[in-house]
């Protein structure tokens, strides 16, 4: 079982190779990620045998081969619940577009969004979420609505056959084993800065 | 030394007692939080002797401790270099204020966003961002401007002062060793999504 930070780690290597030369070396990939050559060398061989020692890695094929395992060789329909002052800068943000992500679902119940449209995707109630979900086939879902509605949507939303979430509103989602989580919770970052800084100080 | 994965838990702890009841247990936690009691008891026990075994711990007399500890016992005035879509969205945030965190400072290179305020604060020019960071004694910073302009605001930004640093911007950014930097890349977040659907589909 791969660790999640590798995983992470693996998004970023395709992300930077994307602008590289024919081919790239760890030593290059250290330099531009500010991680140890052996540490992505080693991130690599989790997936196979790619490179060649002393030369290099091949970037077309890299590129190839990281978007398989990441599963970003693909586009993917994304929900996504909650089309506020967050919702909206995610539906306008190109970079998930760029990667094969399009939020091409937008839910909210808010009756004076319902039946607008954002950047030309039309703003559904949540009422018909199940349904919506199920028809498309959509299995990766945003939450972008406020905490104390994070639960009831997640379990709407699991209803609807999502399998992966990611996050925004800071509460605390139960889901099934087979339901992939991911919590981006920015106050806590925000906590974790204020933690170094006070530290810093009394050191 | 800390594991950061801990200093997170803290910072989610934390937010959870906000709403608790006089005395809370270890088991109380680990429900709300879905980590394990254990777990919980261990990060806490990293700080000193807080709470009675069997009995739990005074909410009022934990909150202090970890406000302490995470350093939110106090205002935080930080600045935002960025008054896009992601930047409107932070500023609007409550969350933050919540826990003592105000983006006071906007700057934007923007000729039109300049001079015009947003919730009440001024747009202010990059040019004079080290002037205003070194006035106001700012140590901690969000960057929300596009992939390339990432680089230089974190010079600028580290040349003004900031010691802390929370990007979006999906950039490898290089701090000197007495800077935190904390990245938050949503775009990786939706790759690790797609991995793990794929792991999901393939097994
Ligand atoms: N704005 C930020 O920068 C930021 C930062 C960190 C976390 N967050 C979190 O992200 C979430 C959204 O923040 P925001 O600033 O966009 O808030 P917002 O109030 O602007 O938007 C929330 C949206 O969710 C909708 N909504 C509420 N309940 C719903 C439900 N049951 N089903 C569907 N839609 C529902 C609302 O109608 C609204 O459109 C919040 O949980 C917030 O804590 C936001
Ligand atoms: N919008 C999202 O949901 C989202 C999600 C993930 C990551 N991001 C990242 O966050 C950043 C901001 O995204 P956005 O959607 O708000 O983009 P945006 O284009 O709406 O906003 C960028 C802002 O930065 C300003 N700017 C550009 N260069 C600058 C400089 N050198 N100094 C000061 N200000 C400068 C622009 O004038 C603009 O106001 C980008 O790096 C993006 O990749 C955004």
């Amino acid at each position: 079982k791969i660790p999640s930070d590798a995983i992470k780690r693996i998004g970023l290597y395709y992300r930077i190779i994307m602008d590289a030369q024919e081919v790239i070396s760890s030593e290059q990939l250290s330099e531009l990620t500010g991680l140890g050559a052996a540490q992505i060398r080693k991130d690599l061989t989790y997936f196979g045998q790619f490179g060649t020692p002393g030369k290099g890695y091949k970037v077309d094929q890299l590129k190839k081969e990281l978007a398989q395992i990441l599963g970003i060789n693909r586009p993917w329909d994304v929900a996504l619940v909650g089309i506020g002052n967050l919702g909206k800068a995610l539906v306008s943000y190109q970079g998930f577009k760029n990667q094969g992500f399009q939020m091409s679902l937008i839910f909210d119940n808010n009756p004076s969004k319902i039946g607008q449209e954002y950047q030309g995707v039309p703003i559904r109630s949540t009422a018909e979420l199940g349904e919506a979900l199920k028809t498309k086939n959509i299995q990766m879902a945003v939450i972008a609505v406020p905490a104390e509605e994070g639960p009831s949507v997640a379990n709407q939303l699991i209803e609807g056959g999502i399998k992966a979430i990611l996050n925004f509103a800071p509460c605390c989602l139960k889901v099934p084993k087979n339901v992939k989580l991911i919590n981006i919770d920015m106050a806590i970052e925000f906590s974790r800065l204020s933690y170094y800084l006070t530290q810093a100080t009394e050191h």
